[in-house]
This record gives structure tokens, sequence and C-alpha cells, in this order.
């Protein structure tokens, strides 16, 4: 394709991007630097602020049950309501990479089962590259950029929940550095979304082509962003392999934790994405 | 199909994001 209509394919989706996800790398990175004219976020770091982190929220995302609201009932529940709270989120964020998957051209016109399966595969690795620009090696930026809940808060969580979100500091902290924007991040997932190797696909060669057009078009628009970032590129199609693993161990440790936790639920949602998964 | 269920139901969905 000619480097115009490449470019007419960044702009197309860097706008759909921008219409379906409310938090842009962009904002969060000036919320996390101080650099914005809105409130700092509220700092959730301990019992006592998560409990004023949620009433600030007016409890939306993590709902108290009546009869847990002696104190002593927070702390032993608060892993159960935050892990709640993220699933709700989670949901949410798989219907808004939904209608951006939509937006990519070609992407409706493939077979529906297809669309199915890139999406049950694409979705979870999707929401990784998507929540890296709202963390940093201290803590990550939640309920839309309201809170930032620290990194130590978490990690002092009871087992298994303290394990959850450390894989994606680790992974987040190296991603940043790549310091991508708002648009190369758009036609990055993009690339995520048109894998032609994912398990069940009915026919592939579609798939790929559409992928290698977006493909074209994330190399130009590095080279033309990044023009001093030797082998971008390729440095952001490694990613990909960290991706896969980190969602392996994602879905192996919820499948673990909906046998362990009793009073656990899974959003029914998440539960038809990580379904025979991997 | 009805194993994903939602998933179709966000495809065919021409609007905005349903509710969830």
């Amino acid at each position: 394709p000619e480097s115009a209509d490449l470019r007419a394919l960044a702009r197309h989706l860097y706008e759909s991007y921008l219409k379906y996800f409310p938090l842009t790398k962009a904002k969060a990175r000036a919320i996390l630097s101080g650099k914005t004219s809105d409130n700092a976020p509220f700092v959730i770091h301990d019992m006592k602020s998560l409990v004023e982190g949620e009433q600030m929220i007016n409890c939306r995302y993590m709902p108290l049950h009546e009869h847990r609201r002696s104190d002593l009932g927070i702390m032993h529940e608060v892993e159960l309501r935050f892990f709640h709270s993220y699933q709700s989120r989670s949901a949410e964020a798989i219907s808004e990479v939904t209608e951006f998957a939509k937006s990519i051209p070609g992407f409706i016109n493939l077979d529906l089962n297809d669309q199915v399966t890139l999406l049950k595969y694409g979705v979870i690795e999707v929401m990784i590259i998507m929540i890296s620009p709202l963390m940093n090696k201290d803590g990550t930026l939640i309920s839309y950029g309201q809170i930032f809940m620290t990194r130590e808060f978490l990690k002092s969580l009871r087992k298994p929940f303290c394990e959850m979100m450390e894989p994606k500091f680790e992974f987040s902290i190296k991603f940043n550095m790549l310091e991508l924007d708002d648009c190369d991040m758009a036609l990055f997932l993009a690339v995520i979304i048109l894998s032609g190797d994912r398990p069940g696909l009915l026919d592939v060669k579609p798939i790929e082509d559409l992928q290698e057009t977006v493909l074209h078009s994330l190399e130009l628009q590095l080279k033309i962003n990044h023009p001093d970032s030797l082998q971008l590129f390729a440095k952001v199609l490694q990613k990909m392999t960290d991706l896969r693993q980190l969602v392996t161990d994602h879905v192996q440790l919820i499948q673990m934790m909906k046998e362990t936790e009793a009073d656990w639920s899974l959003h029914p949602l998440l539960q038809e994405i990580m379904r025979d998964l991997y | 199909k009805e194993k994903h269920k939602i998933l179709h139901r966000l495809l065919q969905n021409s609007s905005s994001p349903v509710d969830l």
C-alpha cells in the first residue's frame, strides 16, 4: 500500500482509540507526573486509605456487603472486594476493546466465529498493554485515573491476590521504556488483535492480510514518530512473545483462584473468555 | 456459539458498548 494510505490507516485507528478508550496514555502520564490541572489522584496505600478511596468513588466498583461492614470484616474481605471491582472494570474494558476491534477496517467482514476467536485470545493481551501507561514502578492508576494504588499495598494483600499484579508491573516498566505514544499504541493493539495464529481460526488468510497492512502502517509510524529509536519496530513486536506468557500465567492464576476462593465468582464475560483458553 | 454468547452480543451490537 502507498504510504499515504498507511498514514490514513494510522489516523483512523488513532481516532477510534481516542473514541473508545477513556484514559489515554497522554492523560495518564500527565496525572502520574502531576502535570495536569485536575486534582491529584487519591492514593490508596493501606486499609484505611482503601476505605476512604472506596467512599470517594461512591463504592460503585467496590460494593461493601452489609453484613461485612465491621472493621474486621473489611480486613478479611478486602481482597475479594478489590477483585470484584477489578472484574467489573475488566468487563467494561473488554467491551471497549471489542468496539475498537470492530473499527479496524475489514474486521467486521471476517467470519463471525473468527472475530470471536480473535477477541477471545486478544483482549487480555490488549488490556495488559492498555494498563502499562497507568503504571510506574511505585503503583498504578485505577478508576479512570482518580485513584493511585501503590505497588506495595498490592503486594501486601494475602496470597494469591498479591501475586496478581506484580508480573504486570514488571512487564509495564520495561514496555514503558519504549516510550510509545497513543497513536503508536493504537496500531500495536490492532496488530495484536489481528493475530493469524490463534487456535481454532477458520480462515487465516484474510486476517494475515489485514495484519500485514497494519504492520506496515505501524512500521512507518514508528519511523516517523521515533526517528532516533533504532530497531523500535522489532522491539515492539518482541513484546508479543512476553504478552502470551503473561496471559497464560494470568489465566492459570484466575482459574486456580476459582477453585480455592469459595466466595469468589467470576464475571460471566471473563468466564467465557478464559474457558478453554490455553 | 453458545459458549461465547456475550462476545457474540458485543460483536453484533451496532451502537456503543453494551451494558454488562
